[in-house]
């Protein structure tokens, strides 16, 4: 994927 | 955020102020794998190294600080304060075992080949296999506290409950990470023969023995 994923999670 | 996943973030801190504790408390190491806490230490400073450049909420940064925190607080106890009581007889899984292969695979399988998609991604790898030497060690003595495996059953709940967590959070808004996902259920799994030993044994009061 283009964007670097945006970890949301702990 | 979903209760899972706040239930799991919730285990995760019992289970790290519980083995906090037991360390301060009893001023004793005994049956803690240092090795494994080493890994857990990494496993943090590798996952929040965004900690100040990606603001999410205050939760999120409160808890990784704590987590970062406590973890190298334990190493620190183990290793430095009440280093005399650490059973280095025991604790001998080859960690780099553990080490090499994540930072590899992280490397040939990751969402984006940045360096911090690299280090969450080698973190996550990391973190499945980071009890191993604790399971290891529990094996070799053939037996744990029970305030130990009060520690391991809210570690490896923790995990559970993310599973519970990407299971919902797929169903109501598509969301999913194979990474993260199939990282989840080989750590779920090597609690398994755990949790059978925890609810046999340590529920009905008894001591955590494994078959010698």
């Amino acid at each position: 994927s283009s964007e670097s994923p945006n970890h949301d999670e702990l | 955020m979903n209760v899972f996943r706040f239930l799991g973030d919730l285990s995760h801190l019992v289970a790290i102020v519980i083995l906090l504790l037991k360390i301060w408390k009893t001023r004793s190491c005994s049956g803690i794998s240092g090795r494994s806490q080493i890994l857990f230490a990494i496993v943090f400073t590798t996952r929040y190294l965004d900690l100040f450049s990606n603001f999410i909420s205050v939760y999120n940064t409160s808890m990784k600080i704590v987590y970062i925190t406590c973890s190298y607080a334990t190493v620190y106890l183990i290793y430095g304060k009440f280093k005399a009581t650490y059973d280095f007889n025991h604790d001998t899984f080859r960690i780099e075992f553990l080490l090499v292969p994540s930072a590899i695979l992280a490397f040939l399988v990751n969402h984006d080949f940045s360096p911090l998609e690299i280090l969450w991604t080698f973190s996550i790898y990391l973190e499945s296999v980071a009890i191993l030497p604790q399971l290891f060690l529990v094996s070799k003595t053939g037996e744990a506290e029970t305030i130990t495996s009060h520690y391991l059953f809210a570690l490896g709940s923790y995990r559970l409950l993310y599973l519970l967590n990407w299971l919902w959070r797929y169903f109501s808004q598509g969301f999913y990470d194979l990474i993260a996902l199939l990282s989840g259920i080989l750590q779920t799994v090597l609690y398994c023969d755990f949790f059978y030993l925890y609810i046999s044994k340590v529920l009905k009061g008894k001591k955590l023995s494994l078959p010698a």
